[in-house]
């Protein structure tokens, strides 16, 4: 059977709230060391990979590996149904259709349990290279929330270009034209706050600021963000959830005709 | 004009 129990429910919460809109469905793949989902949108131009470590749990267990088919908007509403401060806890026989969701108030005085349906979820992997990348910048998520939001009102892609004096959002669209560029700044005391810029070779590419400011959905996770840039390669979107493991979005950037 | 790459081009299938 499959068991694990996570004290801050809000994250689960916050973590489907992240991932409903970009895929409708997708299988969460659990095993003895952890639950992974991989996932594609439906136009197939970006792929969210989740890893949450089995240590990351108050409790955890997963006797055989399962793949549970999971339609996320009826994973989203059953979980609206938790309380912020709750217990929540997954559980699911071998080969079950079901997954069982369970809530406990913080003061142990009311508990729910929902079964969700499982599907059956025909899911490619696709096998992720580890990678060095040109510029790994790291800066707080609001920040990164707020770029791509104020891009977005704009126009429809972004330019982002990382060189020794910073990283610059360019775009442009109807109503005229938009630069935002951050420097490496350590300054800040909370390191949540600091925008720091590792720098291997200048690079810069062109994304849909659409799934970009999808991807922000995330923010509520994570205080800092990881920007991962490779030449003609997709752009790494990662969110750390603290002691329990990553979201990364990839997304393939648009190439020059 | 771009054009949007799919991000099974850069990722193979396992």
């Amino acid at each position: 059977m499959f068991e694990a129990r996570i004290t801050q429910g809000a994250v689960l919460k916050k973590l489907v709230e992240a991932l409903k809109e970009l895929v409708t469905e997708g299988n969460f793949d659990v095993s003895s060391t952890g639950l992974q989902l991989q996932a594609m949108d439906s136009s197939h131009v970006c792929l969210v990979s989740l890893a949450l470590r089995e240590d990351g749990f108050e409790h955890f267990r997963c006797d055989r590996n399962m793949a549970m088919g999971i339609h996320f908007q009826n994973l989203s509403k059953i979980l609206k149904c938790a309380g912020n401060e709750d217990t929540i806890t997954l559980k699911a026989e071998d080969n079950a259709d079901q997954l069982t969701l369970m809530f406990e108030s913080s003061n142990q005085d009311r508990i729910s349990d929902f079964d969700l349906k499982l599907m059956s979820i025909e899911s490619e992997h696709l096998g992720i290279p580890d990678q060095e990348y040109s510029a790994e910048i790291k800066m707080p998520s609001s920040e990164y929330q707020r770029i791509v939001r104020d891009l977005t009102s704009i126009g429809d892609t972004v330019l982002i270009s990382a060189t020794k004096e910073g990283i610059k959002f360019s775009t442009s669209g109807d109503v005229g034209t938009a630069n935002v560029t951050l420097r490496h700044n350590t300054t800040p005391e909370k390191p949540e706050e600091q925008t720091i810029i590792d720098l291997k070779e200048p690079v810069a590419l062109t994304f849909a600021l659409r799934y970009l400011n999808n991807f922000a959905k995330a923010t509520p996770l994570a205080p800092v963000v990881k920007l991962s840039l490779t030449k003609d390669l997709p752009i790494v979107v990662e969110y750390q959830i603290g002691e329990l493991g990553a979201v990364k979005f990839y997304l393939a950037p648009k190439i020059d005709d | 004009g771009a054009t949007q790459a799919k991000i099974s081009a850069f990722f193979g299938n396992k």
